[in-house]
């Protein structure tokens, strides 16, 4: 069902 | 000082019942520009981003920058009280904790606001959002995990249950689709992601705000669904896809 992964890992937090 | 009227609370109470399953607290981020919200789901694979422009509210007066951080199912709650038609109004005053009539308790959150780059996307379909909120509703009875892929020639939806798969094509239209059937796709090159149809059911939520919806997909990226409120701008809901172990 593959790997979940965080938004944080796309977008960097300001 | 804040003093904001909406003379329609439906918009409101619709924007509210859209996001209030994904995310319990946020802060609206009010300044003369306008308030908007940005806040990640509770497992930080999904966010939403939300803005309401000035000129969509009857009266709209924010002296200074101020943040209110709220629990989005109380005021959901509390706009139940209004009826569609009625007029809100939010005060805030700087050194209070609460706004309105309401003395709805304000919270201090500690958000982290991401920073979405204005990117361009390989793929980018605009279709009806109610045919958008079927499919994924349909599919999300069939199986967990969507994979959505843009060609060309339209968009597909493929879902494998434990008993059965679901496939649904649909087609890309002719320029002169009326505009409520129309599903227009810009492409650099065909895309491909998986998804948590949980988290695009939840989205779909905000159906009622808006008659299509723009799905912005890059290979590997968070998928961007985006529904454009005629008069107050637009909430995007954004979605990290799955990726193969």
């Amino acid at each position: 069902q593959g790997v979940q992964l965080s938004i944080t890992e796309f977008y960097r937090t300001t | 000082m804040l003093e904001l009227r909406l003379t329609r609370a439906g918009l409101l109470k619709k924007v509210l019942e859209s996001i209030r399953d994904l995310v319990t607290d946020a802060n609206f981020d009010c300044a003369a520009t306008g308030c908007s919200l940005q806040a990640m789901d509770s497992s930080r694979v999904a966010m939403l981003s939300l803005l309401l422009r000035p000129d969509g509210f009857e009266h709209y007066r924010c002296d200074r920058n101020i943040s209110m951080g709220m629990n989005l199912a109380n005021m959901a709650r509390m706009l139940r009280c209004a009826s569609d038609d009625d007029t809100v109004t939010i005060n805030a005053d700087d050194a209070q904790d609460k706004i309105s009539d309401y003395e709805m308790k304000l919270m201090h959150i500690t958000s982290e606001n991401l920073e979405i780059p204005e990117a361009g996307y390989e793929a980018i379909v605009k279709m009806p959002a109610s045919l958008f909120a079927r499919i994924c509703k349909d599919l999300g009875t069939i199986g967990d995990t969507v994979m959505i892929s843009v060609t060309k020639e339209g968009i597909q939806f493929f879902t494998r249950g434990d008993i059965r798969t679901a496939n649904i094509f649909c087609r890309k239209t002719t320029p002169v689709a009326k505009e409520k059937e129309a599903i227009s796709i810009e492409m650099e090159k065909p895309v491909s992601l998986t998804l948590a149809l949980r988290y695009l059911i939840s989205f779909t939520k905000a159906t009622p705000l808006a008659k299509q919806v723009t799905i912005s997909m890059s290979y590997g990226r968070p998928i961007v669904v985006e529904y454009k409120m005629e008069i107050m701008d637009h909430i995007r809901f954004y979605l990290v896809p799955k990726v193969e172990e």
